[in-house]
Order: structure tokens, then C-alpha cells, then sequence
């Protein structure tokens, strides 16, 4: 549902070029769950970023359900946004003025979701990211791990087709993450989502059907 | 060196009160490395902000070295963050107009050090926290790892008496992480620095003196 085909992508600094992911070629089949895992710097949100067209390749292609991302009109690309794909930010880029219930129905207003609806799901989201009693609460009324959580939740409320999820378990304790790991597993097993998870977390990584090492920018063999 | 007698802290929210800990009373003696460790939510930051004096507690007293922080004077305060408390966010909060090594600089310029010392420390600093190629490059330009290791050097780069650390592995892989937990291992060990760290990573407590668990706010009897 995702190929990278020879991706390239070199950022053009004062400081000179970086070369945060170098020649990527990678298939995501649909319904798969994939990790990726790598040292700090290797390239994981990059590559996240091209998979969800919040980047686009030095050279290379990225192909969304056959698609190359970057021939899209605005129009198409923000539909595909819209409905299609879910983003965890590694920094969680909440809204700061809404409340916990009001970000995660952000996407499902853009969606043209009816209000009640809404509300709804949302509730039953924040139920399952454990976070019932904090609905109304903003972001700076929350810790690191319930923002990160509230983050989860707002990227699955449209029920994306892929979800993109950047290291979304980094700041939970090991119970809250397991939480999340289910979560993220049934997904993927019932609901079919496709789900390419970057990450550290080894408890994580080992949930997921495949998972491909990235070191330096370069996709390590290994199947 | 740092003592929590009977402390509360509650936020008053529109929603009603959030009660963030609760009877906390705890002595962390000088030079300890003491690990906090407890679900999301739990109160761990709150109990950082507390110890480093960013926030008040709504009752019971923080001392630092026999002082009452809310007696502190401003200038005193003030004296104290520069110099002898170092602090490491769950969110970084790097400079974001500057590059690397003038983030390490700032608490170096606010203590005078002057500034070819500022710059060669900064350097070293860097070298810890294996970043020595990147000293140019501002925070949107590195990856969540590399600005989680930036506020790590940013820390310490006053040789504070206290370092008060949120989290500072929630973004790094396994390798990367030993090589911070090593740091702070020998900053405790060589340097005598006092370590309070609030952490899920069962590796990073595992170094620690001695670990206390906090579960909603409450210290669990522990020892
Ligand atoms: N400014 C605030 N206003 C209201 N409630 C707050 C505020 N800051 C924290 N809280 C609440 O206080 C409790 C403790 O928060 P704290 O940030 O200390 O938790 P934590 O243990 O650091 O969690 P995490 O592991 O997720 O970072 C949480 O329920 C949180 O929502
Ligand atoms: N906007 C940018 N400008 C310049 N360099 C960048 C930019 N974004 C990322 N980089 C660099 O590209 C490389 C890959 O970054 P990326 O954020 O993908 O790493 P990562 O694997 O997600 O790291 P982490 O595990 O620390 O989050 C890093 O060296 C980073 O500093
Ligand atoms: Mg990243
Ligand atoms: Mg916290």
C-alpha cells in the first residue's frame, strides 16, 4: 500500500547537505504491520514523513495505494491526509487552546463527521487510551505520556487506512504501553489497518509482522 | 540535599482539582542517584518541577541544601537554577533560533564563564553526547533523539550540583540510551552530582542507588 522506490532525501543546511535517508527501496503491503527500528538520527521520522507526504524525496519515488505522492493535486493530497493516513508525531503537535476531546475531534470536523458522532468516538477513544476523566483537560493540563496518548487517539479517529506512529510509546511506563501496543496490534489484526511504527521500543517492535532496520539512512538487509 | 517534607500539589482546573502528589515526604541525600520511577500521570514531573523549584507546592516544603525554596528571593532563585540545579524536560524546550552549541552555551553565559571556555566545554559536551558534527545545526533541523541529548548536555553544562532529568531516554534506542545512562552514572560516581531521575526505562533505574514508585501522586512504601 506504501512504496518507497529508490528514495533519496538530503537536507540542504548551512552547515552543507545531510543525507537523513540514502536509496530506500521498500514495499508495505496492505494490512501489514511494520517496524521500523534504528539508532537516534537514522532516519525513521524521515522516512514516516515521505510514507504520509509531509516530505517529499530528493529523488525517488514514494507510491500511495499505487499513487506517487508527489504528482497529487493540494486537493488529493489533503484528502488523503483527511481520511486516509494517521500521523503519531514523535513531539505530538497537539493543539494547545483545545481540550483533550476537541483535538482528537479535530480530524473527524475535517472529515465532515456529524457533531454527535464525533463526540462519540471521541469519548470512546479516550476510553481506550485510558483517559476517560480527562477529556476536557488541554494539553498543558497533561503529563507527557497522556499527550502522547491523547496524540494516538486523534491519528486513529477518521479510522485511517495506514497509520504512521513515531515512536508513540517513548513516554509511557511499560503497563500504560502495553495498553497501546494492543491497541495499536488490534488495529491492525481486526480492523486491517496498516500500521508502520517507528520505534525503540523492543516490546513494540516485537508485536509487528516485520521489522527492518535502518542505520545511517540506509535500510539494512534483512528482509 | 533535597527534602520533600508532607508535600501536596494540586492544579485547579476548571474541570476541579487535580491533585498531582500527594504527602510526599522523601530525602534524597547528597551525591544519590535516585531513580523515580510510576505509571503516566503519576506525579513524576510535578515532583521535578517541585525539587528545581519551577513550581510551588500547594502545601508541605521543598529544601534544598536546609534552604525553604519559597523563601528563596528572586535573585537567589535565580542564582540557584544558574548554578546549581540542572534540568533536563520530558519536552527539551531547546532554544529554537540556536544552534547546538549556543543551546549548551546559554547556562554557561548566564553563570559569566567566559566565552572561549563556554565554547570549548560545549565542544566536549557535544563529544558525551556523541552529536560532535551536528554543534551548528539549530533544533528543527535534528532528529527527537539529538534534541533530547542537546538538553542532556544543556544540563550539566555548569557542573550543577543537582541534575533533575525528565525522561532523558524516552527518544533513544538502546545503544544511545546506555551511553547517556553511563554518563549519568559517572557524573554521579566521579563528579558527586546528585542525580533525581524520573523515568519508565527499567535500564536507566537499574543504575540508580536506590528507586522510589509513585503511583498517583503517592510514594509507594518502598524504601
Ligand atoms: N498544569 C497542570 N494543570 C492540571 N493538571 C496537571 C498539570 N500538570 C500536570 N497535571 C496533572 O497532574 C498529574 C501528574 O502529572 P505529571 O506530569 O507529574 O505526571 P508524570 O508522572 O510526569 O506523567 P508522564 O509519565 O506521562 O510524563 C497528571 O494527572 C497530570 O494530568
Ligand atoms: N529539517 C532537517 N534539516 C536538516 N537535517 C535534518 C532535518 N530533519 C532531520 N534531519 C537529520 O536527518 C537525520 C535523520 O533524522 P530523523 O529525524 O529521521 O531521525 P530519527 O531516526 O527519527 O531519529 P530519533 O530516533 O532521534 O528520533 C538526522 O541526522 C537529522 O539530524
Ligand atoms: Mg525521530
Ligand atoms: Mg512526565
Amino acid at each position: 500500500i506504501v512504496s518507497f522506490i529508490d528514495v533519496t532525501k538530503t537536507y540542504e543546511t548551512q552547515e552543507g547537505p545531510v543525507h537523513a535517508v540514502e536509496n530506500i527501496t521498500l514495499d508495505v503491503k496492505s494490512g501489514e504491520y511494520l517496524a521500523i527500528v534504528g539508532p537516534s538520527g537514522s532516519g525513521k521520522t524521515t522516512l514516516l514523513n515521505l510514507a504520509g507526504s509531509l516530505d517529499h524525496p530528493s529523488s525517488g519515488t514514494v507510491l500511495f495505494r499505487g499513487q506517487n505522492l508527489a504528482e497529487l493535486s493540494r486537493r488529493e493530497m489533503a484528502a488523503l491526509r483527511r481520511q486516509e493516513i494517521g500521523f503519531v508525531f514523535q513531539t505530538w503537535n497537539l493543539v494547545k487552546g483545545l481540550s483533550a476531546l476537541d483535538n482528537i475531534r479535530l480530524p473527524m470536523a475535517f472529515a465532515r463527521i456529524p457533531k454527535q458522532e464525533q463526540i462519540t468516538r471521541a469519548r470512546k477513544l479516550l476510553e481506550l487510551v485510558d483517559l476517560a476523566d480527562r477529556e476536557d483537560h488541554p494539553p498543558d493540563q497533561l503529563s507527557g505520556g497522556q499527550q502522547q496518548r491523547v496524540a494516538i487517539a486523534r491519528a486513529i479517529a477518521n479510522k485511517p487506512r495506514v497509520l504512521l506512529a513515531d515512536e508513540p510509546t517513548g513516554n509511557l511506563d511499560e503497563e500504560t504501553a502495553q495498553t497501546i501496543i494492543n491497541l495499536l496490534r488490534q488495529l491492525n489484526q481486526t480492523e486491517n489497518v496498516t500500521v508502520l511504527c517507528a520505534t525503540h521500543d523492543l516490546a513494540l517492535a516485537s508485536v509487528a509482522d516485520r521489522s527492518v532496520q535502518i542505520v545511517e539512512g540506509r535500510l539494512q538487509q534483512d528482509g
